[in-house]
């Protein structure tokens, strides 16, 4: 579960970046 | 004497600055507004629209697919979750998506 968490956290980081 | 004015020096007029990474992918004629292409739109819609907490499974995403190969659902998961769209969860075939709209 920890790592679903982290998973989803580097996605949205990933997006963010994206849509920078 | 103020004819030392330069009007528009070093200015040149680019009308779309960042629009220079959309042009990688001519030959779409009907890109949807978020710059996935169709697959990749469905896949990321298919993903969104799964209620379960896990996410959804790859299997379902082919099963629901079934005009798209294994290898191009496998490309379009890779593209979205390299982009930030979607994630795995509970294993590498579950994904859920991280856009809230």
């Amino acid at each position: 579960l920890v790592r679903i968490q982290r998973n989803k956290a580097a996605a949205l980081l990933r997006l963010a970046a994206r849509n920078v | 004497n103020k004819s030392h004015s330069q009007p528009s020096a070093g200015r040149a007029s680019f009308s779309n600055p960042g629009m220079s990474e959309a042009g990688n992918f001519s030959g779409n004629s009907f890109l949807p507004a978020n710059g996935l292409t169709p697959a990749q739109n469905q896949v990321l819609n298919l993903i969104k629209a799964c209620p379960r907490p896990e996410g959804l499974n790859f299997h379902d995403l082919k099963n629901q697919l079934h005009h798209m190969t294994v290898a191009s659902i496998k490309q379009a998961v890779d593209f979205l979750s390299n982009e930030g769209h979607i994630y795995s969860t509970v294993d590498d075939d579950h994904f859920k998506s991280t856009d809230a709209e």
